[in-house]
């Protein structure tokens, strides 16, 4: 799967929640707004207080960007394992350090499928998945198959 | 639940709707925090 397509279908996505309007691949690299959608998707896991390990004015520091990149990875891994009882040790992490030195689209691409798996397995899923529904059919086909590509991964 | 996009072709929607519907009825695996 072409993941220029994967990630700008998963901009569009992001698009979706409230205040997201026109996000870019670079107000991503820090990772702040990834922590904050995962919040409002799962608060009772995603709380307030994971979010303050969270460095919010980060600026332009590729390291204290990985830094935030790396916290929010591996909170969305123990919630796929310990939340969802999923297991994704078969899919491929996205290498963070060229997201928050390069905003490199395919591994944004792989960072917001994994967000984009939290969100159609949470509790409140039925809100994102009916979002979802709204959307294009060319971008709802290239979502479709991000999730199953995950499913894959956690049924293999 | 039928997506409501306007402009979407029939077989695709078909597909498109079952999966995103067998989401929806899919049992929440999420334990207490």
């Amino acid at each position: 799967m072409e993941n220029n397509s994967l990630c700008s279908s998963l901009l569009k996505w992001l698009e979706t929640f409230p205040g997201r309007q026109g996000i870019t691949i670079h107000m991503l690299t820090d990772g702040v707004v990834m922590a904050t959608v995962l919040h409002q998707i799962a608060p009772e896991y995603f709380s307030k207080f994971w979010l303050t390990k969270i460095k919010a004015d980060v600026g332009d520091n590729w390291r204290l960007k990985v830094s935030n990149l790396r916290k929010v990875l591996q909170g969305i891994v123990d919630y796929y394992q310990e939340q969802l009882n999923q297991n994704i040790k078969h899919f491929p992490l996205p290498d963070l350090n060229k997201i928050g030195e390069h905003g490199d689209p395919l591994e944004m691409g792989r960072m917001l499928q994994l967000i984009l798996g939290c969100a159609v397995n949470c509790e409140n899923k039925q809100q994102y998945i009916e979002a979802i529904m709204n959307m294009e059919e060319r971008v709802q086909k290239v979502i479709m198959e991000a999730i199953q590509e995950l499913m894959l991964r956690e049924s293999s | 639940i039928e997506s409501t996009k306007p402009g979407v072709t029939g077989a695709n929607e078909g597909v498109l709707a079952n999966f995103f519907n067998s989401l929806l009825s899919k049992k929440t695996g999420t334990n207490p925090p």
